[in-house]
């Protein structure tokens, strides 16, 4: 079982390119379930088709010990498993304490056991509570930063490499690759290449900007299922193929704030 | 001494705003204190010139209870008072936990006795912890959320809105208003227009996406010191005029997550 997470900057596009590679990796036969970690409790809309109705902290609140799998973990888009955390009301408590009590309770379920691929996709604005569980807590190992090229971007990413590099002694989490997710910034794929490198990793995929990524999730569908034969969709495959194969991950080496502005104004 | 805060998105523009709004009311001759209280640490980084060397949760790290409020509170462009709440490292403990207590140090020292407008500048993508601390404890009584006209900007502007309402009966802090940041959405002002109404409160400005102030950014410096003539400088000062003034304070109706993105599809 490979346990892949996603991190990245919220809105970045971190459930979008999750969704797809899923998508993708599903239709090549693989078995995956995506668990989404973040408070928008929309990570798996697109392999739904609407909006998660049961989050794991829902059914721990209203069912107690009575919680089930069947309950919390709910089938998609060409049979991938689609779990979502869910979290507190704004303003209480802890946002990311959904994304502990869910993990323990899958884990206490043994709800996710045959898959070949389990893929969280976690908010990475705060990495603290337990939004750094999936990293410190070996939940996942191959971690996966989903980055454009603007500067407020940037620094989430290398807030999540220094998280990475936090717990690299105690946990098995590696960083795999920076996932582009372009927003037509000057010079963008150059920049990411040259702060993933400087992150000791590399840029696994530069996924452009495309009209076909809105137009199917005005339909609330992955561009894999609304749009197969898509060049956009064929980029979500590779990265599928690449996330697959990819042995290189790293301890990653963060950057200190003036490097990331003068890596920024360089390009910029 | 009016009491405001800043919410909105990470990345949204409230740290160019406040400090735009501080360095305004200054310049009128009010005394201001800018208390910044987000992971990025670099909300009076306009004010000062660079960034704030010294953090509450620094100076409360290094000497305990022999912190002085000189140690923590610094003088910047046109005499406006700078604080830093600061935070732990990413992957460890509370994001949110050097606001709490960097703010419960500020009321120890009384460091905050004679200024006429304390301005809040709060992360907003998550309100749970130390962030929700300001609109909960009573810290600040005026609410204002910066925001594009972006779906995700929206998204956590209406998550805001839900933790002013939360903590209505308990603290005095009301939602002031939406200070509409423009990202150059079709739409946009008619869109942050319908948006303010549907949650009870109004667009209290809409501040253009503009050249000047990526320059003085980049100069470390506000629009107000670099630009004391332009029109955006303009828009800052009606801004901080309004804010003096305004007395329009209300419980906000959040929305539901339909409804946003109905009102998103609708002017999109
Ligand atoms: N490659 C892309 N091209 C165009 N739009 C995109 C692309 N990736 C993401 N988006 C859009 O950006 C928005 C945020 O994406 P989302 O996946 O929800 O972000 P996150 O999960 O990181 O918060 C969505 O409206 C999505 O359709
Ligand atoms: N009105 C505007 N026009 C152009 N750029 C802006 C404007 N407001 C903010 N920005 C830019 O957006 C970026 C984020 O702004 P910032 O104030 O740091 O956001 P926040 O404090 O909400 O995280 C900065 O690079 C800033 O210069
Ligand atoms: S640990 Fe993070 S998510 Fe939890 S309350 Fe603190 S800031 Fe919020
Ligand atoms: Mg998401
Ligand atoms: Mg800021």
């Amino acid at each position: 079982m490979k346990k892949v997470a996603f991190y990245g900057k919220g809105g970045i596009g971190k459930s979008t390119t999750a969704a797809n590679v899923s998508a993708a990796l599903a239709e090549k036969g693989h078995l995956v379930c995506q668990i989404g970690c973040d408070p928008k409790n929309d990570s798996t809309r697109l392999l739904l088709g609407k909006a998660c109705a049961q989050t794991v902290l829902d059914m721990v609140r209203q069912n107690g010990d009575e919680v089930t799998t069947e309950q919390v973990v709910h089938t998609g888009f060409a049979g991938v498993k689609c779990v979502e955390a869910g979290g507190p009301e704004p303003g209480v408590g802890c946002a990311g304490r959904g994304i502990i009590v869910a993990l323990e309770k899958l884990k206490l379920l043994q709800a996710i056991t045959d898959e070949h691929f389990v893929l969280y996709d976690v908010l990475g604005d705060v990495v603290c509570g337990g939004f750094a569980v999936p990293i410190r807590e070996g939940y996942a190992t191959d971690i996966y930063i989903v980055s454009s090229g603007e500067l407020m971007s940037l620094y989430a990413a290398n807030n999540i490499a220094k998280g990475v590099a936090r717990f690299s002694g105690r946990g098995r989490a590696r960083l795999g690759g920076i996932i582009g997710n372009s927003r037509n910034i000057a010079n963008e794929r150059e920049l990411l290449c040259e702060f993933a490198e400087k992150l000791n990793t590399r840029l696994v995929a530069f996924i452009p900007h495309d009209r076909s990524v809105q137009q199917a999730e005005i339909r609330r569908k992955t561009v894999i299922e609304l749009a197969p034969h898509s060049r956009q969709a064929d980029v979500y495959r590779r990265l599928a193929d690449y996330i697959v194969e990819n042995t290189a991950l790293t301890v990653p080496t963060p950057m200190s704030l003036a490097e990331l502005e003068e890596l920024s104004l360089t390009y910029g």
